[in-house]
């Protein structure tokens, strides 16, 4: 499963 | 933002305001282990190689900017402060630094999102800072007298990470189409790490008793 989110954490 | 990775990011800042208050004010650094410390720099230099190209938020990019100071000052006060470098317990801290980095980076190569080289160096301090902190346990193994702020860092390095684990289930429940494996599941190594420190750690509280750990 590929990752959906751009890295916003820290 | 929830409010666990608001409390995650705030409990991650105050383990630095901790360790750095061991530091410039007591002067000591005893029971730190320089290698967790250099391995953490190497962590957000790698992780925030993003920080002017990527624009979150103010707030992540002043996090950003605290981290990489504070870690890079850190580093540097244990080996060149002329006070503060004596204290460092450099014959119980062997631990090798390349078997860390060159596993972590080897998965990073073959397990990320994207083969470009940012997304790389971002995957690999994943999985860095996911086994970063096994130097340090390994010196509190090893220390008779954990004194309190040592303790009290590396409670608050491990409760930041609990909260992470929170704040990612809030986010998977709450927006559509959220996940992100390898960042979940180094994550959920990571705290595992901790899961022994946090037992002593808290009967040594309920008991009224000194930190101590089994060695």
């Amino acid at each position: 499963t590929e990752d959906t989110k751009e890295h916003d954490e820290l | 933002m929830n409010i666990f990775r608001l409390c995650g990011d705030m409990t991650h800042l105050l383990s630095v305001v901790v360790l750095l208050l061991k530091i410039h004010t007591i002067k000591s650094c005893a029971g730190i282990s320089l290698k967790t410390q250099e391995l953490y720099a190497l962590v957000f230099a790698t992780r925030y190689l993003d920080i002017f190209t990527h624009h979150v938020s103010l707030y992540n990019t002043v996090m950003k900017i605290i981290f990489l100071g504070t870690s890079f000052t850190i580093v540097w006060y244990m080996r060149h402060h002329k006070v503060v470098r004596q204290t460092y317990d450099k014959e119980q801290d062997t631990f090798k630094h390349y078997m860390l980095i060159i596993p972590c980076f080897a998965l990073a190569l073959l397990i990320k999102t994207k083969f470009t080289p940012l997304e790389v160096l971002w995957t690999f301090s994943i999985y860095l800072e996911a086994v970063a902190i096994f130097p340090q346990l390994v010196l509190l193994q090893r220390t008779k007298n954990i004194d309190n702020l040592t303790g009290n860092y590396v409670f608050l390095l491990g409760a930041y990470r609990g909260l992470y684990l929170l704040n990612w289930i809030v986010r998977y429940f709450t927006e559509k189409g959220y996940r992100q494996w390898i960042t979940w599941i180094s994550g959920i190594v990571q705290t595992a790490l901790y899961a022994d420190f946090f037992y002593y750690y808290i009967k040594c509280w309920r008991n009224n008793e000194k930190l101590h750990l089994p060695s």
